[in-house]
């Protein structure tokens, strides 16, 4: 039974697309099979693992929209054990088309059913809104993984995002929960990282991870490169962090 | 003539508010009339300039779905000349609730035309998507203004924004022209940030704007303190270059 987890925080650029890839790679690392799923219109996560969109025949938006089977989407990426489905441009319109189609909701879910169970892991890159597209992500995951900047306005949407999880909780999946949630681009320099650390911890307690992610260049660096940060520089400190991260995540699930 | 510029970019976490609040301010310290309006259901520019979430009775919310009249919302700020209309929670709802309203994105425009006159610049501060929120914000504004993160993601959903400013224009404001492309959070140290600078140059030419913001902890600290970056530390890099970035918008607009 393959562990969903969605990756999710609509406030923007706080390491959603990073800790999928990143996460993603160090779990194949540590010899697990992981899919990818990609339902953020600019598609991020596709060119982060060295997609090259205009090769790309079959995406996510027609197995939201169409229907489609997923298989024929998914795509190997450099790493072993890391495919991913990807994200083309016409996925832009998937948020609004979705608001009329039957079912709207649990299309992702239904697609993914058919090869979930192909991997040990699927890992679900959330665009940073609160729409049809995430709510397809909680739909079809078990896990909700949140990652939160260490910076001043990182505390302002989770109340927003609790209370999307409640209502798919109750609607749509009674299992879901947090799996936890993830500090990222800490600098160490400063003592606002710090202070919004504690607040999380104070508001989140045993949910955050241990592991922290530091802001490290390198990991800006990789997607450029098309390549995880393991590939792109396995000694780094976020290379380091991403491992870390994938021992706790697999700890939490227990096996 | 009051100008008015959205300020976006549905990358997330590229600066947008940021920019908002600190253009604002500095455009105020040069003597201009500043009305900012937060359309991020985040509410980060209504707390980034101190406004208290508890403390607002009215707010953009009403004036777009209740077509509300837009000066019981509007809150002095501490910098003197630069005031707000507040966002709150509520404007979560509505993304999904202007889509079946009757002329949904002329309502923010509507709503502006009573006050904006008052003021010589007015600045929308827009949230991380292309939906509904977005659309008013483009539909009242005559500029863009678009700031782009110095990293790899940046170029790519530009295409998408590009677009959506096209079908703006053809609807519902001919007028609609791209004020200037600001590079952010630029970090001298790495080759990153200036390949992504000459690639945007290659792109936009002209249209980049000069000043280039770079990243600097101060910036992501002011926030905290409900202050501009001009009130928290005026001598800081930071403020120079908003500073800067004010006198250029300042000459772009010709007066
Ligand atoms: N720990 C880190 N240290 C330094 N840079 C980072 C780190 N994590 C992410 N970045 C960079 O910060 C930017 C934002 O990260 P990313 O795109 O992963 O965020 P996101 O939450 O997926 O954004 P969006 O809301 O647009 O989907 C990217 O340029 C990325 O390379
Ligand atoms: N030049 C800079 N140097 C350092 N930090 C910055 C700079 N500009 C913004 N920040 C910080 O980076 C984070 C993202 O900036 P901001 O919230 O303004 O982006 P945004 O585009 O408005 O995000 P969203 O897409 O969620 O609306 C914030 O924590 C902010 O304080
Ligand atoms: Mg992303
Ligand atoms: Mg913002």
């Amino acid at each position: 039974m393959a562990k969903v987890i969605a990756i999710a925080n609509q406030k923007g650029g706080v390491g959603k697309t990073t800790t999928a890839i990143n996460l993603g790679a160090a779990l194949a690392e540590l010899g697990k099979t992981v899919l990818l799923v990609d339902i953020d219109p600019q598609g991020n996560a596709t060119s982060g693992v060295g997609i090259e969109k205009s090769t790309i025949q079959h995406d996510v938006y027609e197995v939201l929209i169409d229907e489609a089977p997923i298989a024929p989407a998914i795509r190997h990426t450099e790493r072993q054990g890391l495919d991913i489905v990807p994200a083309t441009l016409q996925l832009a319109g998937a948020e609004v088309e979705l608001t009329t189609q039957i079912a709207r909701e649990t299309r992702l879910k239904n697609g993914l059913a058919a090869v979930q169970n192909q991997y040990d892991y699927c890992l679900i890159d959330c665009p940073p809104s609160l729409g049809q597209l995430a709510i397809n992500g909680f739909t079809a995951s078990d896990r909700i993984l949140i990652p939160v900047q260490s910076e001043y306005y990182a505390l302002e949407g989770l109340g927003q995002l609790l209370q999307t999880i409640d209502l798919v909780r109750k609607h749509f999946n009674p299992d879901l929960a947090i799996l936890g949630v993830l500090m990222t681009m800490f600098d160490g320099r400063t003592n606002l990282a710090a202070q919004v650390v504690s607040e999380v911890q104070q508001h989140f307690s045993d949910k955050v991870f241990k592991t922290i992610i530091p802001r490290a260049t390198r990991l800006a660096e990789a997607p450029s490169y098309g390549e995880s940060i393991i590939d792109y520089d396995s000694s780094s400190r976020g290379a380091a962090a991403y491992r870390d991260l994938a021992k706790e995540v697999v700890a939490r699930y227990g096996n």
